[in-house]
């Protein structure tokens, strides 16, 4: 079976979706992110690795072939499959459209509002608050669109829910029924399980609300 | 159009976030 | 030919890509971006609009079986058609790539740099240098890429090709041969001239320079 190797630094939300998809499509992936495979801020940096992948961002994958691909997205649209990506002209585009929903309108508030809780951002009051209005009016939306839906796309899980779900495990318990049950059902899939083993959810919104 | 673009989302500051997230997890390492 | 809707401002460069890729496919697209078909701020914010449009922004497809697309690059995917899809799963990654590239690379430092010219935004000096920095580092990949190639996946125009050169359109003339090159080579078919026009390529970098 073809060795493909996606490199990443551990507990990488991006390259989740791209591990989950996998267990998906029954791709075999290795997973090169810690020493001697791959070390973050070494490897990404050495010649061998930017003329593979410019950027130096990870997730990257690197396919038996020698096939290279960098974005997320993209690696997990290509480790996905047809059932994943959408089997349907209208469905396929449904798949990109709440990919572009979880990088455009989660991942944006949902960062502002996580990262000075891990203390890599200056804590602002004022922008923790747009931030927290944000992401309520995204997750609202969101909570609306699964109020008749077990999945986001379609009746079965697709890079749609991978996705989204991925961008959410940055924020911690959301106080929206739908989005909780949702996001359950799709952490609680053996897919989901064997990537991120047990999500611990938070008892209450992110720990500074104390 | 400009008036329009104004009301455009955009993340002007995901370059800072990028950054703040590889030293962090640089730093985990 | 079924009559499919676009709803936008006009000059929005995220409806723009929607629009070459119709260009290409042949779909025939109505754009709706002026009253009475479209006002922005008034049609978009209409409990009507935003039962089929949650989010409340634009561009926002509407086709006339009544299947509701939003996010741009869902859109433009929909609207394309194989070619400019990517008709290998590589290529259809690699599409995927240059897409994620243009909206999570170029868009947030070419914005940052663009909007004060355009005085929607505070001019911030310091800011601006930044963003003038991280756009030179990522012209400079895009620059490297088109080194050895016309386009940026395999021989032909792709939807890469019209959703990095529509990102691009913000910035002014860049002191990057091979991306002014492509760009020109990009804005000079048929297809995108019928939807930009002619685009004026300033003579320097963004006129604050001076």
């Amino acid at each position: 079976l073809s060795l493909q190797t996606l490199y990443t630094y551990p507990e990488n939300w991006r390259a989740f979706k791209a591990q989950i998809a996998a267990q998906y499509s029954g791709a075999r992936l290795k997973i090169a992110s810690a020493p001697p495979a791959f070390s973050f801020g070494q490897t990404n940096r050495s010649p061998a690795f930017l003329s593979n992948f410019p950027l130096g961002k990870v997730p990257a994958y690197q396919g038996d072939d020698g096939f290279c691909l960098f974005e997320s997205n993209a690696i997990a649209h290509y480790l996905s499959n047809d059932v994943l990506r959408g089997s349907t002209p209208q469905a396929s585009a449904q798949v990109l459209q709440w990919v572009s929903f979880a990088d455009s309108e989660i991942i944006p508030p949902a960062s502002a509002w996580v990262f000075p809780t891990l203390g890599i951002m200056q804590f602002n009051k004022q922008a923790t608050e747009q931030a927290k209005e944000e992401v309520k009016r995204v997750l609202s939306i969101l909570n609306q669109h699964l109020n008749t839906r077990t999945f986001l796309v379609g009746e079965r899980v697709s890079l749609a829910d991978i996705s989204v779900s991925c961008s959410l495990l940055w924020l911690f318990k959301q106080p929206y029924p739908n989005v909780t049950r949702w996001f359950l059902t799709c952490i609680n899939q053996p897919q989901f399980k064997t990537v991120l083993g047990e999500v611990q959810l938070c008892e209450k919104m992110a720990q500074f609300d104390a | 159009g400009t008036e329009c673009l104004a009301l455009e989302r955009i993340w002007f500051e995901k370059p800072r976030y990028d950054e703040a997230e590889r030293r962090f997890y640089e730093q985990m390492n």
